[in-house]
């Protein structure tokens, strides 16, 4: 691919290959062909290096829409909502998440705002067992609002630099549990000034085109300000996110890459093309 | 939709006694993109292409349908035919019958499991189910409350997962358990010591039935797990979870094409009761869109 010396008809079906097959999706595929074709007749280059630079800094440009930092709030606690579809690996980078701030010495607290699925609670307490974080839940079947509410005040009262909320996996098609987000939003927006400061919408790397439709629906019930890409070690690229940031405008802001709480890197948007094409 | 897109582009056939090459070719375009849409995976994209383009061309544009529809039709019944057929229901063979299932991260396994056990108590057998996951946090606690819901034994144990499965199934003979269903943890297929559990697990307690979880929402990566998880276990099906979302579901033509395995079941729902038997004709509309 990279020895390509023109982009012609062959050269293009290979491209199409690599982007569709990462998931990439069709539309945005055709766009950064299009993108390809033109920037190849514009300055006429013959030289594969050179193209292959125009494809991943496309790309690349494609995925610096919005911040990818994660900004703290001016005063405590930043309050962070984690929400997605069921399985997306939520819980897990919660406790990535809560790890990788306490390692930059910010105390941590984790609301256990799934009270439907069986142990999740359990799940996520034996996480802020494992890593030293403190926690607070209720018993399953109670109100997920509630769980958070409360954990917005021990936030404040604890002294907590950062709260992260936990909440259960939902199909975005549901609109009754649609509703229920954005109430437990609502709740820890009256109970914190500019809460919650970071709404995350966590997705798996192995996800095809529905992710996109995933995205559109969280953005509109709670406002997505970033994603977090998990399980990006396996063998899926996660492409359906140069799609996301692309029409929509979310920009990822952190990758898991495996099971234990320390598999989680910031977002690296020219690694991240780089890996697309390998 | 794609009638809709085939309209447009079969308009031009009205009249016609024979579909040509020249609007075929159009017409596959179309296919092509909502197939990929769809998350078929590109080279099984590729393969049915070309098997509709011949079946295709120099069928009689029968003189009672439009040839949008006729269009429409092969495309659909060559869906129908590659994603079936179905044998329902879960053979039994003997007693125990021991059924595997497993699958990547996050995919629905230990739900579906509960799914399953409920699926068979309706039908009037006394499963129980195996905790087989000792590595996620809870996720013993997870299937017994599951198991509680039901009134279905959950058996779990200290070790590593395949002495826990040799263990249970010991028991489950000694007390008459009819079916023993063996929630495993979620692997990547590229991690070698996890492929190399689920195989001794396999190897151990010889499964009537090992099935892959696979999540509907899976993009063009299905093929590779699909393809890696049949390979070291030799599936006997695949489940197909949370299409009660509004993923189109490619995944189940790609899974099928690569591995030949049946998909047997789909799950629909978060409950326990939300599991169905997997019908090809309505997966086909699905994948259509
Ligand atoms: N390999 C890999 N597995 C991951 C990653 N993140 C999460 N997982 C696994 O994915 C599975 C699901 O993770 P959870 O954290 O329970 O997912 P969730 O979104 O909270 O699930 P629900 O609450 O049921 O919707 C678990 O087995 C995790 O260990 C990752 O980055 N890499
Ligand atoms: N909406 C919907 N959710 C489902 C379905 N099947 C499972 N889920 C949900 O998907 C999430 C993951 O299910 P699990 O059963 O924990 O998945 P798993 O494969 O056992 O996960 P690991 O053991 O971590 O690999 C949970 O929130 C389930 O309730 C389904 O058919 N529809
Ligand atoms: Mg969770
Ligand atoms: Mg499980």
């Amino acid at each position: 691919f990279r020895r390509a010396r023109q982009v012609d008809a062959a050269f293009l079906e290979e491209l199409e290959e690599i982007l569709i097959g990462a998931d990439v999706g069709v539309e945005t595929t055709m766009s950064i062909a299009e993108d390809l074709r033109r920037a190849a007749r514009d300055t006429g280059t013959a030289d594969p290096e050179e193209l292959y630079g125009i494809l991943k800094r496309d790309v690349e440009s494609r995925l610096r829409k919005g911040e990818s930092d994660v900004t703290l709030a001016d005063s405590s606690p930043t309050v962070i909502l984690v929400a997605g579809v069921n399985g997306t690996g939520k819980t897990t980078s919660i406790a990535k998440l809560a790890a990788y701030y306490m390692g930059q010495g910010k105390k941590v607290l984790l609301s256990a705002s799934d009270t439907f699925r069986a142990a999740a609670t359990e799940q996520l307490g034996i996480w802020a067992d494992r890593i030293g974080a403190d926690i607070v839940r209720h018993k399953m079947g109670s109100d997920p609002a509630a769980v958070a509410f409360d954990a917005c005040e021990a936030a404040a009262a604890r002294g907590v630099d950062i709260l992260i909320v936990d909440t259960a996996g939902r199909l975005h098609t549901d609109s009754n549990l649609m509703r229920e987000l954005s109430k437990i939003k609502s709740v820890v927006a009256r109970k914190i000034p500019g809460a919650p400061h970071e709404v995350l919408l966590v997705l798996d790397a192995t996800a095809g085109q529905n992710a996109i439709s995933q995205a559109r629906n969280f953005k509109q019930a709670i406002e997505i300000t970033g994603i977090f890409l998990a399980k990006l070690d396996g063998t899926a690229k996660g492409g359906i996110v140069v799609a996301i940031c692309d029409k929509l405008g979310i920009p990822v802001k952190f990758v898991g890459l495996g099971e234990g709480a320390d598999d989680i890197e910031p977002f690296d948007a020219e690694l991240f093309s780089r890996a697309l094409f390998e | 939709a794609i009638t809709e897109k085939f309209e447009g582009v079969v308009r031009r056939l009205r009249g016609k006694a024979i579909i040509t090459e020249k609007n075929v070719a159009d017409a596959m375009r179309e296919v092509r993109m909502a197939l990929l849409e769809a998350d078929v995976n590109y080279a099984v994209v590729r393969e049915f292409v070309k098997t509709v383009e011949k079946k295709a061309l120099g069928a009689d544009v029968l003189k009672s349908v439009s040839p949008a529809q006729q269009f429409v039709k092969i495309v659909h019944d060559e869906l129908v035919e590659l994603m079936g057929p179905v044998e329902p229901g879960i053979p039994q063979p003997d007693s125990p019958t021991i059924i595997m299932l497993a699958g990547l991260q996050g995919s629905g396994k230990t739900t579906t499991a509960a799914k399953v056990a409920s699926y068979l108590l309706r039908k009037g057998r006394r499963p129980s189910m195996v905790a087989a996951d000792v590595q996620r946090p809870a996720a013993v606690e997870q299937l017994k409350i599951l198991g509680g819901q039901l009134g279905v034994e959950v058996f779990s144990g200290e070790g590593k997962a395949p002495d826990i499965c040799v263990r249970a199934v010991e028991r489950a003979r000694l007390v008459g358990t009819s079916d023993v269903i063996l929630d495993t943890a979620g692997r990547l297929h590229i991690d070698e010591e996890m492929m190399m559990e689920v195989k001794d697990i396999a190897r151990r307690t010889e499964p009537h039935q090992v099935y892959l979880v696979c999540d509907a929402m899976t993009g063009q990566d299905a093929v590779n797990s699909a393809k890696a998880f049949d390979e070291e276990l030799s599936l006997d099906g695949v489940i197909l979870t949370k299409l009660d979302g509004d993923a189109r579901g490619g995944a189940a033509l790609s899974v099928k094409a690569v591995t030949g395995k049946p998909i047997k079941f789909i799950g629909v729902g978060e409950k326990l009761d939300k599991l169905e038997e997997f019908h090809p004709d309505r997966m086909a509309d699905r994948i259509l869109g």
